[in-house]
């Protein structure tokens, strides 16, 4: 799993 | 936030109203694929859905906006102010030979199962390929409008300057994201051919010329 709770980029 | 990131947002941008300018000023959207726009209005729709539920930044909030907004003024510019103009007989790239791939793409290949997450990997998927009617249609009117090699280079500029964005961030956040690099990467691949006829005759004033 890859971790990237939040989408921060556009 | 990164400079690589920055560029690539002000490369899209800068892409946005390019495009914008050129249908408002010469008020025709001749060469320009009304599909690939609809393509983004929906790639922006369903990445954009945490507007208001996810708050990162004043600048992302801004940018969000100004993309969907944009988008959409871009699609009611081809198919409402000036539809006369609107290439219909050249615009025919079967947009459901994309969305159903990346449709099922989405479903089987995403971080977590949840709608907000699968609509964001669609979107991503979708980013990725949704250029490919306008390069479609460029290839089969033989030529583009410079202004309008110009947006296509500022637009996949903008994907390319990400990847740095990510190779960045990996060196310096330890943070990756497989779904976003891997279809950034075909995004930017897709321009290639793009690139390399920009670079060898729009810039040295030529007509942006493809092999018929």
């Amino acid at each position: 799993r890859i971790e990237s709770a939040t989408h921060d980029e556009l | 936030m990164n400079i690589f990131r920055l560029l690539g947002d002000v490369s899209h941008l800068l892409a946005i109203i390019i495009l914008l300018l050129k249908i408002w000023k010469t008020r025709s959207c001749a060469g320009i694929s009304g599909k690939s726009q609809l393509l983004f209005a929906l790639t922006y729709t369903t990445r954009y859905l945490d507007l208001v539920t996810n708050f990162v930044s004043v600048y992302n909030t801004f940018m969000k906006v100004v993309f969907l907004a944009a988008s959409y003024a871009t699609i009611w510019l081809i198919y409402m102010k000036f539809r006369a103009t609107y290439d219909q007989n050249h615009d025919t790239f079967r947009i459901e030979f994309l969305l159903l791939p990346v449709t099922i793409l989405s479903l089987v290949a995403n971080h977590e199962f949840t709608l907000i997450e699968i609509l964001w990997t669609w979107s991503i998927y979708l980013e990725a390929v949704a250029i490919l009617p306008q390069l479609f249609m460029v290839s089969k009117t033989g030529e583009a409008e410079s202004i309008t090699s110009h947006y296509l280079f500022a637009l996949g500029s903008y994907r390319g300057l990400y990847i740095l964005n990510w190779i960045y961030r990996y060196y310096m956040e330890s943070y990756y994201d497989l779904i976003a690099i891997f279809a950034g990467i075909l995004q930017t691949v897709l321009y290639c051919d793009f690139f390399y006829l920009y670079i060898t005759k729009v810039l040295r004033g030529q007509r942006l010329q493809l092999p018929a």
